[in-house]
Parts: C-alpha cells; structure tokens; sequence
C-alpha cells in the first residue's frame, strides 16, 4: 500500500505539474 | 502555500517541483489577471481528476485496512480535500469553453491546482505520521523487553533475553536507519545515527552485566549489589537511547506546513 500510494502521489503530482505548465503557458503569452 | 518544508526526501521529491510551478502560477496570475484567452484545458484536468480518483482509491484502501485509528481519521479530510480541489478544475473547465477570459474561471484553475498540492501534502503528511507510528511501536517494544532484563537471574534466562532481543533490535536497527535515510532534516538524521550506534555498543555490555550479576548470585560471591547496579546501569543507558530516537522520530520541525 505506501508504494501503490507513494506512485499514484507522483502521478498526480505530474499530472497537476503539465496542467499547471499549461496554463502558465497562456498566462505568460 | 507550502513550498520548501518537508520531512522526508520521498515526500519532497514528489511534491516540491509542483510546489515551485504553483507558487509561480500564482504570481503570474496576480501580476495579469486579465491574461490572454486560455486554450482548452479539457485533457489536462481529465488527467488530474482521474489521478485523484486513482490516488483517493489507494488512500481509502489503505485507510480501511489500517490499524492506526490516527490515520483512520484523518486521511478522509485530505481524499475530500483534493476531489473538491479536483471538481473546481473540472468547473473552470466548463466555464472556459463558455468564456474563454473568464476571470472566476482563472481563479477556480489557481484554486484547484493549490488545493490538489495541500490535499496530496496533508495526504502524505498523514501517512508519513503513521509510519513513524509503525517505527515507535517497535522501539517501544525493545523498552519492553529490556525491562525484563532487571528480573533475568539465571544463565537459562540470559539465553532466552538473547534470542527474544536479537530480532527486534534487528528489526529497529534497519526501520530507525531507513529513516534517517529518508529524513531531510540533517540534525534529527544525525541524532538518529548516534543514538543508534550507542545503543548497540551497549548490547553486549548489557548482556555481559547480566552474566557477571547471575554468575555472582549462583556462586553466592560478594559483589551482588554492585553488580545489579551495573546491569541496571547499562540498561537504563539503552532505554535512555531508545527514549531519544523516539522523541526525534517523533519531532515535527518548527517550520513544518502543517
């Protein structure tokens, strides 16, 4: 279970890291 | 907003990057809030709120077979935490394609992308405490087991303290290590290393201050009292070693997010 967690935290985290990267790509533009 | 203080490495190497491009995302939006037209977001937040379904899924798991009541309630606030953080993405979403500029719409994106950072640290944070829990418990049970060197009066017994010790100081030798390993705070890793080191010098003083005191009580030798003095001695300095790697797994840095 603390691995399992541990890769899905990190999942999330990437997947919220290239949401954010998006829209600072258009707040930047 | 979090952005440097974690306690272990793991959490740290997961968290801090998307930390760094939140905090920087908020500045962005405070110096235009009145940016350009946002491109579609649709697939970038389907990704984040299946993410946070997947991550709330292994949490519930891991909160419904735990013993720890600790965990059991406090981790439901944080799946709460990051599925309303994950919703408000969703929404602005919507807004989005609707109104391209909305400004309310910018606002829920900055939210829920705060909100899933401090959701998964508090998620984290929650769990890390439990398994510093776990590593507490079995030093514990080594403070347990040394009390019972003060009762141990014959060789037989000596034998039996021995194989009963071994494994579960085995077992907190490599649980405190592989959390100093992990700590990030350099003092409290160091505390750990050496409480640790004087802890086991301190073994096979203990044992053989065990054999001096039974060998004095069967051979009815003079020397008695002072050789009980000198086991409870050397078992007091072990407990009192045991004592501090507790207190510093258990230390919580002053400038902790939580």
């Amino acid at each position: 279970n603390a691995a399992e967690m541990v890769k899905q935290a990190k999942i999330l985290a990437m997947a919220t890291s290239h949401l954010v990267n998006a829209i600072k790509g258009d707040a930047e533009a | 907003m979090p952005t440097t203080s974690y306690r272990t490495k793991t959490i740290h190497s997961i968290l801090d990057p998307v930390a760094q491009q939140v905090g920087q995302l908020v500045i962005l939006h405070e110096q235009a809030e009145d940016g350009n037209a946002m491109t579609d977001l649709t697939s970038p937040i389907k990704i984040v709120d299946q993410a946070v379904s997947n991550l709330v899924v292994v949490g519930k798991q891991t909160a419904s077979t735990s013993k720890d009541e600790i965990l059991r309630r406090e981790m439901p606030p944080t799946f709460i935490k990051v599925e309303k953080s994950s919703g408000l993405l969703v929404e602005a979403s919507d807004m989005l394609k609707q109104d391209p500029y909305s400004v309310p719409a910018r606002k829920k994106l900055i939210d829920g992308a705060r909100g899933i950072l401090q959701g998964t640290s508090e998620l984290l944070f929650v769990f890390d405490e439990s398994e510093v829990r776990k590593i507490v418990k079995i030093c514990e049970g080594v403070l347990q087991l040394l009390a019972v060197s003060e009762v141990v009066d014959t060789m037989a017994d000596i034998l039996t303290f021995v194989q009963s010790l071994t494994p579960v100081v085995t077992n907190m030798n490599s649980q405190v290590a592989a959390r100093r390993e992990e700590l990030i705070n350099a003092s409290h890793a160091a505390q750990l290393a050496q409480h640790l080191e004087q802890f086991q010098r301190l073994i096979p003083l203990l044992v053989s201050s065990m054999k001096i005191y039974v060998a004095i009580l069967d051979q009815g030798k003079p020397g008695k009292q002072e050789a009980w003095e000198n086991r409870t001695y050397v078992a007091s300095k072990m407990i009192y070693h045991i004592q501090e790697i507790i207190r510093v797994l258990q230390a919580v840095d002053d400038d902790s997010f939580r």
